[in-house]
């Protein structure tokens, strides 16, 4: 029906671990 | 500070529109630059509604790179603040909150039926529309874990040094120095006050100082509730440790005035109603030892009491104790040998670990049980020292 919530997208995200990983190699990109 | 941002009360539906060049402004105000006192007197846990209203807005405009972008950049922040932050209780207790809630926005709006029952017919215009955050939230309680085990090793820090002499060396009951063990009395310069010499209070102030800002700052009461589980198993932990391993303090005055602590400690809890907590329980084998001080140790009946009592010391503990036993005076005997053998003998079924003392560092696990807001995210305020202005209410 059309009242039926759309299904939604699953973002995929880095696990934590990850997501510092590339944060310090952004850092040590950047002078 | 209550001078709010102008907005049309009518057309707002709770979202934040910005700018994707704002971002850094945004995570700067908001997240590594913010001072948790700017916010006193405003709605806990602030920043957390104001990062799911932008993350609301992305949703809406179906815009799946700034989703991500904001909320890599907010745990990136948070990381950064508790980097820069870490031996400070209040600055590590604000993003534990506010990791906690926006965990809980993520779910309360997520869509998914199971965390909606609670939520008002306003609160479920308010979900998110297009994305599946799922993941993200397990980032977010991954990091709320981290956040939570920093605060605990920043509360551990400062109590510890005051346990030993708090718990085992401070005497506030009238007349128990005068029953102090032969040959210990004035024993150490600790006994007699200085630099490291901390008194109960010490203790119930400090433990005061961190309950008052963990509930202003809006965490989770079942949290609060695990914190002080940890806390004084800590303190239970470093006391028996301690005892087990000084004669001096295994006597009758120190069994007297480690019980007095201990209901002083209890009598806190119920004071701040944490007692459902199970603190006290994780306290079980320090009450048990200073039982054990204050009991007679000579009949048989005494052996099978002590062993009847005993239940959370282990065999290698209450022998070590009673062989540490020392007599106040004259006219009390030593535990005798064969006293301890009988012991032995009435305790040899059980199956007791082997390590004499108690690890100390020891972390039980924590859980952050879903906690929904009855909040409405168009009732929120955004106050003008926030620096937000670039942020449209929409």
């Amino acid at each position: 029906s059309s009242q039926r919530p759309r299904p939604r997208v699953l973002l995929k995200a880095p696990t934590l671990a990850e997501m510092e990983e590339m944060n310090t190699s952004e850092e040590e990109e950047s002078p | 500070r209550q001078v709010t941002v102008q907005r049309k009360e009518k057309d707002f539906q709770g979202m934040l529109e910005y700018h994707k060049e704002d971002e850094v402004l945004l995570i700067r105000n908001l997240v590594t630059d913010l001072k948790p006192q700017m916010l006193s007197g405003t709605v806990p846990c602030l920043p957390a509604y104001i990062l799911y209203m932008c993350i609301r807005h992305a949703d809406y405009t179906s815009d799946d790179l700034k989703v991500h972008s904001l909320l890599t950049s907010t745990i990136n922040g948070i990381k950064k603040v508790l980097k820069k932050h870490n031996d400070d209780f209040e600055m590590t207790s604000f993003w534990l909150s506010n990791t906690c809630r926006l965990l809980h926005c993520l779910k309360q709006y997520s869509g998914d039926e199971g965390f909606m029952t609670q939520n008002t017919a306003k609160q479920n215009e308010h979900c998110l529309k297009n994305f599946d955050l799922t993941e993200y939230r397990q980032v977010l309680s991954d990091l709320s874990i981290q956040i939570y085990q920093q605060l605990i090793k920043i509360a551990e820090g400062l109590l510890q040094p005051m346990i030993v002499s708090a718990m085992l060396e401070n005497e506030s009951i009238q007349g128990l120095s005068g029953v102090k063990p032969m040959g210990y009395r004035k024993r150490s310069s600790s006994m007699e006050g200085g630099e490291n010499s901390y008194c109960l209070e010490a203790i119930i102030r400090q433990m005061n100082s961190f309950h008052t800002v963990m509930c202003d700052q809006g965490l989770d009461p079942e949290i609060i509730l695990q914190v002080f589980k940890q806390l004084f198993y800590m303190i239970n932990a470093v006391t028996l440790n301690n005892l087990l391993l000084r004669k001096d303090v295994c006597s009758w005055s120190t069994g007297m005035q480690l019980r007095y602590n201990i209901s002083q400690l209890e009598e806190w809890l119920r004071g701040r109603n944490l007692q459902q907590s199970g603190a006290v329980e994780t306290m079980e084998p320090l009450i048990q030892a200073a039982q054990l001080l204050q009991l007679k140790k000579k009949t048989q009946e005494d052996a099978e009491a002590i062993c009847s009592l005993c239940t959370s010391l282990s065999t290698q503990q209450i022998v070590k104790i009673l062989n540490l036993y020392t007599p106040l005076n004259e006219f009390e005997e030593r535990v005798t040998v064969s006293f301890i053998r009988t012991i032995q003998a009435q305790l040899q079924e059980r199956s007791d670990p082997q390590q004499l003392l108690l690890d100390f560092k020891h972390m039980f696990p924590v859980l952050f049980p879903f906690n929904p807001s009855s909040l409405t995210m168009d009732s929120i305020h955004i106050p003008a020292c926030l620096n937000l202005e670039f942020l449209n209410e929409v």
